[in-house]
This record gives structure tokens, sequence and C-alpha cells, in this order.
């Protein structure tokens, strides 16, 4: 079991939906 | 210096807090379909609301100690233990070095919003990793509620307000939410968090302003009448979880259950929360990984890690010991990974950090491989990149592998479990 915690998040533009969570870097 | 492969220099200064808030609002994307756009900023920092810009973040001690028991919580959430069995970890104390100039934020993110008529603006912490959105009610003093910087909420001066009732099918929508039947037949509500902060109050429904052009009538919250925990610079919390009382939830209408955020690098930067959107074929620039979900933990946003690779190089680690699933949470700190992977990966990442001589400095909390760069002006770190089913990358720059000095990982619960 593994969690994707905020610090590994940063800068990314997390994007969920009813089925995908996307990644897109250098966002913020 | 050359960069080798598979390795990233950055200057020393980019772990350093910022004292200015930098950066204009983010633009975020605009996307065919309805999207509503919140800046979401570090809870703490220059960029904060002006409001609670000023109180003190909590130590990293108690940062992290509080990151070790939500993750747990999440961890026997999601392996379906009983309630009573959630609560009641203990977290290992935590001595940590004073030496510290780190970024020490609290890394917990938020934005700010408007509830009631007229409305009271609220600074609330986003969090995929629970439903119930609240905010602190008058009449609400210490020590039933903590001290909050903005304006309490008072649902007597919102003309937009109402109490839930009993036996309707907002509270029986409650659920998991020990809701009950309170005085004068309102629907009382109680959250515990896995850090063992909680709020109990009062359900209720008020209009929320999310931004100039889009407001959320009869958007459905707690009205918390008692509160206890860290909750330090917030005035409550916006559940953007996957079940229906979570704000994602309550817009499927209008926003069609889709969402996005970008939470900042440093306290001195700024990010977003984007509702709708167009669900579907993600935008050019995303790499996409299917949507998972545990049938013990609902309101958890799950992928499956499939790989980890250090310096470009895969870490030999069995697909098995990534069989349990990834929560992906933002009121998570530091990310878990199971035992095997996470040994993996420090002992890989230590070994090339070992060609640079940096010196060791004292594990911190639940972090065990931490160095001191004083004196350095530039870094040098492998990269470190997480694959996940579908072949999406995620390839973490520095600010996303080290944290306080340190490897911003842990290990969780058992491998695979």
């Amino acid at each position: 079991m593994a969690i994707l915690g905020n610090v590994q998040q940063r800068s990314f533009e997390v994007r969920i939906d009813g089925a995908s969570v996307g990644f897109k870097p250098n966002s913020c | 210096a050359v960069e080798a492969p598979g390795y990233v220099t950055v200057s020393a200064a980019s772990f350093k807090p910022g004292s200015t808030c930098s950066a204009p609002d983010p633009v975020a994307p605009q996307r065919n379909g309805t999207s509503a756009v919140l800046r979401l900023t570090h809870r703490h920092g220059p960029c904060a609301p002006s409001r609670t810009s000023s109180l003190a973040a909590p130590s990293v001690a108690d940062t992290l100690r509080a990151d070790q028991r939500r993750a747990e919580y999440i961890l026997r959430r999601v392996s379906g233990a009983g309630a009573q069995q959630l609560l009641g970890s203990k977290a290992a104390a935590a001595t940590v070095p004073a030496n510290w100039g780190y970024d020490i934020g609290t890394l917990n993110y938020v934005v700010t919003a408007s509830l009631g008529t007229p409305g009271v603006a609220q600074t609330l912490e986003v969090d995929t990793g629970s439903d119930l959105s609240w905010v602190q009610c008058k009449p609400c003093s210490a020590p039933a509620c903590y001290n909050q910087k903005d304006p309490l909420f008072d649902p007597a001066q919102s003309s937009s307000y109402a109490a839930v009732p009993c036996g309707g099918s907002a509270c029986a929508g409650l659920g998991m939410y020990e809701s009950s039947c309170v005085s004068s037949a309102q629907c009382g509500y109680v959250v515990r968090y896995g850090d063992g902060s909680s709020t109990t109050g009062v359900y209720s429904s008020d209009t929320l302003t999310l931004t100039s052009t889009d407001a959320v009538q009869g958007f459905l919250f707690g009205c918390g009448r008692a509160q206890s925990g860290l909750f330090t610079g917030i005035d409550g919390l916006l559940g953007l979880g996957r079940l229906q009382p979570s704000l994602v939830g309550q817009t499927a209408g209008t926003y069609g259950g889709a969402f996005s955020y970008c939470l900042p690098t440093k306290p001195s930067t700024t990010g977003y929360l984007a509702l709708g959107g167009a669900s579907g074929a993600a935008p050019a620039g995303f790499s996409t990984t299917q949507l998972l979900s545990s049938p013990s933990a609902p309101t958890y946003y799950i992928v499956m890690l499939t790989g980890i690779s250090v310096g470009g190089q895969p870490l030999s680690v069995p697909a098995s010991a990534f069989a349990g699933g990834t929560v992906v949470d933002t009121g998570t700190v530091v990310t878990r990974l199971p035992p095997a992977a996470y040994a993996a990966l420090r002992s890989a990442f230590r070994s090339s950090m070992a060609s640079y001589s940096y010196p060791a400095a004292p594990p911190t909390g639940i972090l065990d491989t931490c160095y001191n760069f004083a004196g350095y002006g530039a870094v040098t770190l492998p990269t470190v990149a997480l694959t996940f089913s579908s072949g999406a990358t995620l390839t973490l720059g520095a600010d996303g592998i080290l944290s306080f000095g340190c490897l911003a990982f842990a290990a969780s619960g058992s491998d695979g479990g």
C-alpha cells in the first residue's frame, strides 16, 4: 500500500476525473 | 560542472523559503467545459491569505508526527480495519535538530472561498483524502473552538443558511460521519481524522461562493461547534474526496466530477484548484493512469504504482510490492511506499549521493536519509521517477525528492498487503 504525498505532487497539475488521474509537470 | 545523465543540479538556495510572495496569480489552464479556478497557496508563508500568514507554522516534528498518524489511518482504512482500530495509533516520537533553515511550511494547502449571504471569506484546507467540508461556526469559543484568524462564520447572519433536518436524505447521506439527530431535530455530524484531529457540529446548507462567477447554492457542510487538532492557519476544510458529501460530489452536475489542482513548490509561489474542465481524454501534456477504488475506503483516489527509478535506473522491486495500490492524497505530506520499495529507493539514493560526499544529518522523525547542505552553493541529486499503470511517469524535481534536507519518502505498511 502506498500513499502519494503532496511533496511529490508539487508543481504537477494533478487532474482527476471519473476514470483517470493525470499528471502534468511544471504547472505551477 | 556537466550534469551526469540521471542527475539534476539545483541551487541550494532553492531549498530556502522565500520571504515574499513572488508569484503573480497563476494562469490556470482554461479548458472547455465549465471551470471555476481558485487560487491555492501554502497554508503558511508569504502567499497565504494575508489574514493567516502571520500565524506560526507548527514545528516540523509536529507536522511529521501528524503526518505519520494520518498515513497510518489511511493504510488501516484501505485494509478494511474496523473503526476502533483506525484510531488510537501512537506515532513514534520525533527528535528534530533545531538548526534547520529549510522550508518548513506545513506543506498543507489552502484556498479561500466565501460562505453565506453576505459571504464571509474562509480559508479552507483542500483535502482529496476526505469528503465532508466544514467551517467553525458562531457561537464558538475556546476551548471548543480554536482561535482562527478570519472572522467566524455566523449562520444567524446568513440569509441563505439552513440547518439540515433529521431524517432527510441529506442527513442520511452523511453515512459514515456518525450523523445523528441532535437538538431541535437538526442533523449532527462528527468527523475524526487520522491525525487525531476532529470536528463536530450541525450539518448545514448555505451558498458557497468559489469565484466571482461560480457559486454553489445549497452547499452541504459541517457547521463546526467543537474542533480539536492541528488547525492553525485554516478556518475549515474543503473535502475533495470521491463520496457524495464532498465538493466534487455535490457539484458533479455542474463540473462533471472532474477537477485538477497544482500545489506550489514553495510558500512564496501559488498554485490553483480548478473545478470542471473537459472529462474524457486528458489534455496535452498529461500522462494519465487509471483511477481505481478501494471498497473498504471509497473516499480515496487510488492509482497503481508499478515502478520507481533512481538516476534513470529502475529499482528491482517486484510488482507485487505495489499491489496494494497508491492513494493520491493532498493531505499527506510525505509519500509512503511499501517497505521493500522504500528500502530499494533508499539504498539506491544513498549510493548515488555518496559520490558527492554531502555530510550526513541526523534522521528527522520518519525521514531517515538526511544531509546537511549548509555551505554548498549547488546540490546535485539523482532523479527519482515514479511510474504508474499505463506508463504514466512522474519524474520528480529536487523539490519533490528532498524535504527538510531529507529524502522525502518513508516506508508504509506491509508489502502488497
